[in-house]
């Protein structure tokens, strides 16, 4: 499904330049569960916004579905992240001046579904990640892990194919994380959909398939560790 | 240090009223190292914006150093707030258009310490968390868990007497999370700073004194229990 090859991304800042990822190679198969793990600081994110086209890599190629990501034009990009992929933000990107539920709405209908479906759609995911009753909340009016399942049901509610969710529970009590991880799975066992998060949270690590290493911008595992 | 009497805190969002808080009777003293612990939804940044003086209660009363808090003037709270809290919010609060030092540096300044001082201060504070090198960096050019990194920083650098911390590990990976728990422990025990923290992380918890547990805006344990 992901193919990246040689990947690098810096990030300028005055004279300096911060080498975020480097030397990165890395393909994910479709249907896969991969946890993305490392230390603050170490390229996660970086990582997940370049397999989800949010960014570019300074050089090195990226395949989706054997596209050519790079090649692209940026509407075309725009097109393959609303109809095959779902993104979780760490900083969760909700639109403040949208309720739970316009926020959960809007990726649907970006992509066109009928009126009559998208609000229904829309309540389903929010019920799912245990929201029902907040759907009339703007973002500012809900407590942090309520913002950060907005952002889960908003990257669900399309049934994408590849899901990348950049630490999806990081503001999640216990038995909340266990119910959004057991989602995540379903989807991935019933649906087949990629799963692909970077995490700080051992009970999403024990839930892996395959788990990579991340260490100052290097993948230092083979990018193909036990969970 | 801080006492908290049959509080009450209300939302009301157009025709509903969110009941965040409900009878709560809270003691802590100083030199106590508290954790709040309770579901996504429960009500803990509520508590802990009461608490820290930055939002107020519905009813109920709240004395800090046996101070009535609703009974300060806006200047005589924020003045309160400089002097003896730090807090760290849950979303960080940095200001963008300044770099993670010139965040860390601002509450001396308000304070009115020495400019030579000031840098250095801050400087120190930015080491002890892990993030020298990254000075001049502004939030948007940081990880999450360095942002939080900063808040941090930022709450302990006037040397606070009450240190109010709203899940402040939940970014950071188990090393660097034990690096700042260490840190706040070692604050609590030298200077016998107060500190008072929500978290979902079981590293923290493990660290507590005593545990407060809130469910759906109530304390369902006493507030006394055991860590
Ligand atoms: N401004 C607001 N208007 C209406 N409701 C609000 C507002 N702020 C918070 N709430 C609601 O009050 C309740 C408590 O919120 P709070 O932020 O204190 O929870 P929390 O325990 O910190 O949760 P989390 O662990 O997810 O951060 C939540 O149900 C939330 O939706
Ligand atoms: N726009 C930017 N300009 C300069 N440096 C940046 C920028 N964005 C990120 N960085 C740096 O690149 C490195 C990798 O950042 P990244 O956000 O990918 O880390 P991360 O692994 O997601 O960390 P965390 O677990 O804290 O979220 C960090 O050292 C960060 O300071
Ligand atoms: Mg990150
Ligand atoms: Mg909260």
């Amino acid at each position: 499904l992901i193919a990246m090859q040689n990947i690098q991304k810096d990030y300028h800042l005055g004279e300096t330049v911060v080498h975020a990822l480097t030397g990165v190679d890395l393909t994910i198969e479709k249907g896969e569960f991969v946890a993305v793990w490392g230390p603050s600081g170490s390229g996660k994110t970086t990582l997940m916004n370049l397999m989800g086209t949010v960014d570019e890599p300074s050089a090195g190629q990226i395949l989706i579905n054997g596209q050519d990501v790079l090649s692209l034009s940026d509407n075309q990009r725009t097109e393959l992240r609303n109809q095959t992929i779902g993104f979780v933000f760490q900083g969760f990107n909700l639109l403040p001046v949208l309720s739970a539920l316009e926020n959960v709405m809007l990726p649907l209908q970006i992509k066109g579904d009928p009126a009559s479906k998208v609000k229904e759609k829309a309540r389903l995911r929010l019920d799912e990640v245990g929201l029902s009753g907040f759907s009339h909340h703007r973002p500012g009016k809900l407590s942090g892990g309520q913002q950060q399942r907005v952002a889960i049901a908003r990257a669900l509610v399309t049934d994408p194919s590849l899901v990348i969710a950049d630490e999806p529970t990081a503001n999640l009590d216990s038995d909340t994380s266990r119910k959004i991880i057991g989602l995540m799975r379903n989807l991935n066992n019933k649906n087949g959909a990629t799963f692909i998060f970077s995490t700080h949270d051992q009970r999403l690590l024990d839930q892996c398939d395959r788990l990579i290493k991340l260490e100052d911008g290097k993948i230092i595992n083979g990018g193909n560790g036990k969970c």
